[in-house]
Order: structure tokens, then C-alpha cells, then sequence
């Protein structure tokens, strides 16, 4: 059970459609600040479900969205969809390939997509089930909160071992 | 089947004792609950202590001696509980060559059962990716990704 | 003779808008205040925009990004109402190689008023020190400082 | 006006009495992680006066004192001592060089001493006056903490410009 594409458009700094074809074992991703290189992130946890903006580096769904520069017209919508390898029944379902999308609109709405099919976020909650992809606390570290762990209360900290479990 | 939240808590703290041993090249490190009787509502606690040094709170740590406990304590979940894949966001930005290297180490081992996803500013651990993705910032404001090979990748050492 | 808020507060504003241009290599940035009617009472807001982009919240700066803003405002007090000396713990870790150069250039010009220690891993920061301190830690559990020359400093280019 | 030199002994790491000369201009200070390089910007701090604990990464007096090693006994005081080169008058005193020392025992208690003679902690607020250096919300910028400035509020943000003004 691995991530195989990531598909970004419209996603932030990712205003022409980007794709990222993962390995299994390591995929490093490197530029210059401000190239995009947290965006991607973003647009991961984004795709699993975020829904609180603090963690998405944004305030609103407005922010997701690219926001042009001076050179190019802002986009309508943002749109990234994951695909998943699921040959090993790791997902509960029937299919050997999982894709699990989102998109975002400047009116705010969102939708998700579950290998094409609009669904609801509980829906995608639930397929995500404790895999750790759910609550995304250890799976989506963020840039300056590796040590997000250490400076929580022992009680906050739970909740990384309650997703695990 | 879903383990209790204490089988959990028990393997991982195993683990992490031995991923921050590994991670440090020595010293010692435990979790601990909060409150033993409470189980539903204990917190967690982290002890850590590095090589040559006291038993001290986590706040004396070094900025480098977080990022590495931090990772031990992530490691140790991903080995009792692996996820599909972990997105790491520059965790090594605060690690000497030493621990760099262990750290690489480590998630070369992991990445058996365990696909990263590293953004990183240093050379070490790109060697240590199958894929390389260098993303750049266009003068129309959009970012490009290319993929790249080693030989390809002009960072600087660090 | 102690110079009123708001002339302070103005004449950083002035310098900020400088300071974030050349670290940044253009873009533009201000500082206001939350409410000009109040001045006793009022916060200060900050707004950048890198080169290139749209007027966003800070909130959507990359990592780099807002140590370099932080940076550029820190430079602008320092001009402003320089102090004999200021002590800088790794502001530099964020940065890639070409704000790594502005920022170090800044910092050797606005040097000549205020001294700097800064503490560093990244070698272009230290090639522009006169006083280099290495510092270690000795297996007693004792930090020692060596004072060394630049060809004796072993560090990774970055 | 400017820093000469910095003395510590017994402070954290610096179990063994170590002096630092400071050029004008910059000084670099390098190492591998948990050397004592940010000990040494927190001794900077502490000899300033700093009274906040959460600044110092320590939660009491005792932590500033080297707590020992497996091989080494702990240290019974913490001793720091900054002096300054006075000769532009810069501090409004008659002196040309100025010592700002600090010593701390284990029974908690802290001494605040300026040019070899015990003072209050106020004398040496009253002489760091609107150096930057009374306050250090500027003067020394703690690690990971560069833009800390960025996540203030606006009104806690004015701090910085009042101590500069
Ligand atoms: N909706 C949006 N539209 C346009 N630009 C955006 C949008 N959201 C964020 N950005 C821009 O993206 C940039 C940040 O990108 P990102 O955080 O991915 O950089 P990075 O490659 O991680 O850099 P660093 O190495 O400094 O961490 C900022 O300049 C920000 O203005
Ligand atoms: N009172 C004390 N007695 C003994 N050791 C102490 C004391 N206070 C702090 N330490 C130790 O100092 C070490 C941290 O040192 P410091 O923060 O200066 O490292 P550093 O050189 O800045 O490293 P990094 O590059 O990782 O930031 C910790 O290992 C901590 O246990
Ligand atoms: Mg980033
Ligand atoms: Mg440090």
C-alpha cells in the first residue's frame, strides 16, 4: 500500500497542473525558498481533509487557491487528487487503486472525490480509518513543528499515540 | 484489530528507546504516563537524557538534541504502527553532519515498510532518496517541479 | 534624547521598507500601525510581498521567507537605533544560498555600528567573521571554546 | 562602545572557567549539536538581568548551574561576566570599562554585580537604560525564534519599537 501520483492545479504556488510520480522507499524534494516546496505539502494534508486552516498555513479556502501574480490571473479552483497502490487490500474496499481528491472554489465551497465520485469528507475520514492518514499527526510534519511533540503538554501529546492506536 | 491505547503506548515506548540510543549513538531515553491509574486520561511524558549528559528536563535541550528526540519518538511510531507514507518538512534543518547521518540512516531502514516524502535543504539526505523532485519558482508567480538525478542536483554539501 | 513612539516608529517603517528590498532583491514591505488614531494603544502590522508575488498574509510566507522578513526587520531597528552589540542564534537556518549572501552582506555593512555574534552552521555566514569561537563538548560533560582561523574551520559548505 | 569580553564558569556547560575576546565587527560561533553554543547566548541574557526563566530554557536558578556529568560532580555556582569598552561614554557613567557580572548558588539566590561591587538587579536595568540591551526583546534573538516577530500580535509586537524608542 504506497502513494503512487500526486496531482496538483490551481493548488497555491501550483497554478499550472503539476504531477509527482512517488517511489516506494524515499522522494526528496528540494528548490529554493519560496519555490513551492511546503505547498506540496499542504496540498497533501489539504487532500486528506484539513479542515483547520492554522495547519494549512492559511486562513480560508480563498487562501488555497492560486492567487495570481502580477504577470498571471488567479485561478478559479484548486484541485489535488491523491492515487494510491491498493493491491495489498490495505484500504478495506474493493479497488486495487485508491483516488482521493479535493477541490475548492473562490465562492469557499469544497468537494471530495473518491476515485472520481463526489463523496463526503466523512467519507474519506472513514477509509482513512487509523492508518495515520486520518488526524495526520505523525504523518504530515510540518516545517518548524518537527519538535511539535516535545513542546506539547503530556496531555496534547496523546493524541499522537490515541491515532496510532 | 485494534490495539488498546496501553499495548500501544507500551510498544512504542520499547521502540523509542531504541531509536533515540540509535539516533544519538548512545545515551538513554523512556516515556512514561502521567498518571499509571488513569490510564483514559494520563498524558505523556518524555525523558530524555543524551550521551555524557545528566538526567535534565526537555527544556535544556539543544535545538538539534529536539529535532533528533523528536524524530526518535516519530521513528518508534512508524515502527510499531507504520503509516502508508510520513510527508517530513525539513525536520533535519537543525542536525549536525553526525546526526544528519545516523538520522539518514534510520530512515533508509524504515523506508522498507514506509514511503518518505522529504523536503530537505541538505545534500546527505537527498542521497539517500530513490526520486528527486526540485521544485523552482517561475517569473509568472507558478512553481515547476522537475525531476532530477543525483548528478543533477547542485546543492551545496549541507 | 529619547526620540517619541511615532518618530520611531516612522523612521523604522522607512528603513524596514529599505531593508526588505535588498535582502529580499526586491518585492516591497511595510509596517502600519493597527490604529493611527491611537498611537498609545496601537499594534503594528507587517506586510510583505516577495518579489514576484501578490500582497498575501504573512501567514502564507514559506519558512525562508519569514526568517528573511524578520530579518529585514530586525536590520531596520538596528539602523535606526543601533545597539552596541546583538546576539543571533541560527536566524540563518532557513535560508537558501542567495538569501544566505544578501543577508550576510547586510549584516557586514550594518556591522561597522553594531557587532554581531552569531551563532551558525552555515560556512558563508562565518566567512565573513574576524572572530571565529569553536565550541565543544568534552567527554566530562564540559564545553570548551577554540579560538580558530578560517582555514581551520571544517565546516560543510552550507 | 562595545562588548570586549564574555566570562563564564559554571554556567551550563561551561563547567570550566572560559573567557571569549569579541572583535568589533562580527564573531561566529560554531559546533555540533548540544556543544554549549546556545548556553552561551543564554549566559549573554542572564548576565543582562533576564528574569523570565522560559527564555533562559530552564525553569529555575539551579538550571543555570552545571548540574554534573557521569564523570564529572556538579558545580556549586554559576558565575558570568560581561565588559564592555566605555570609552565613547556611551553608558552615562564615569567609567571607561563596565563589568555587568551575575553569580547564582544553589540555594537559589543571584547576585548582581557591576564593576566588582554588589548592586540591585534595578542598578543594572537603570545603566542597560534604552541600549536595546534592558530589555533584549532585539538584542539577542533566541534559536528558532528569528520570526517570532511574524507570530506575535500586532499590540504584542509594539514591544520591540518601544524599547528601541
Ligand atoms: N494561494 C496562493 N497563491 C499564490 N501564491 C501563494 C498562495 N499560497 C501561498 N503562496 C506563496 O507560496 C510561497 C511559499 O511557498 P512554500 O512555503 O511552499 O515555499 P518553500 O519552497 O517551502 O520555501 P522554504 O524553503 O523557504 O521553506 C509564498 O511566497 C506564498 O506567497
Ligand atoms: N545546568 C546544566 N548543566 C549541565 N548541562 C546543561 C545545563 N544546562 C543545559 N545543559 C546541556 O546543554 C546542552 C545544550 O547546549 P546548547 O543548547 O548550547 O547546544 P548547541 O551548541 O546550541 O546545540 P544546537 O546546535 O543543537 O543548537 C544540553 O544537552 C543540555 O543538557
Ligand atoms: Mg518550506
Ligand atoms: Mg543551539
Amino acid at each position: 500500500m504506497h502513494l503512487k501520483h500526486l496531482v496538483l492545479n490551481g493548488y497555491k504556488t501550483f497554478a499550472n497542473k503539476t504531477s509527482f510520480a512517488f517511489s516506494e522507499g524515499i522522494t526528496a524534494v528540494i528548490g529554493p525558498n519560496g519555490s513551492g516546496k511546503s505547498n506540496i505539502a499542504d496540498s497533501i494534508r489539504w487532500a486528506l481533509g484539513e479542515q483547520q486552516f492554522s495547519l494549512l498555513r492559511g486562513k480560508k479556502t480563498d487562501d488555497m487557491i492560486f492567487a495570481g501574480s502580477s504577470r498571471r490571473a488567479r485561478a478559479s479552483m484548486a484541485e489535488v487528487l491523491l492515487t494510491f497502490d491498493n493491491s495489498d487490500g490495505f484500504f478495506p474496499v474493493e479497488f486495487t487503486e485508491i483516488a482521493i481528491g479535493r477541490r475548492a472554489y473562490r465562492d469557499g465551497s469544497n468537494e471530495y472525490l473518491l476515485n472520481g465520485n463526489r463523496v463526503r469528507l466523512r467519507d474519506i475520514t472513514d477509509l482513512l480509518g487509523h492508518t495515520g492518514l486520518a488526524e495526520r499527526t505523525y504523518t504530515v510534519i510540518g516545517q518548524g513543528l518537527v519538535d511539535a511533540a516535545l513542546t506539547q503538554r503530556p496531555e496534547e501529546r496523546r493524541a499522537l499515540f490515541e491515532e496510532a492506536a | 484489530m485494534q490495539a488498546t491505547f496501553k499495548q500501544t503506548f507500551e510498544a512504542i515506548a520499547t521502540a523509542f528507546q531504541s531509536t533515540f540510543k540509535i539516533l544519538f549513538g548512545g545515551g538513554m531515553a523512556r516515556l512514561t504516563l502521567t498518571n499509571a491509574d488513569d490510564i483514559d486520561e494520563a498524558g505523556i511524558d518524555i525523558h530524555a537524557q543524551p550521551p555524557g549528559k545528566r538526567p535534565q528536563g526537555l527544556a535544556l535541550l539543544s535545538g538539534g538534541e529536539r529535532s533528533l528526540t523528536a524524530g526518535a519518538l516519530l521513528f518508534a511510531i512508524l515502527r510499531v504502527k507504520p503509516t502508508p507514507f510520513c510527508v517530513m518538512d525539513e525536520v533535519d534543518a537543525a542536525l549536525d553532519e553526525a546526526n544528519v547521518a545516523r538520522f539518514r540512516s534510520m530512515l533508509e531502514t524504515l523506508s522498507e515498510q514506509t514511503q518518505f516524502i522529504v523536503i530537505t535543504h541538505n545534500r546527505r539526505t537527498v542521497e539517500a532518496a530513490n526520486t528527486i523532485y526540485g521544485i523552482s519558482m517561475g517569473a509568472d508567480g507558478a512553481s515547476t517541479a522537475l525531476s532530477l538525478r543525483l548528478d543533477e542536483v547542485e546543492m551545496k554539501q549541507q
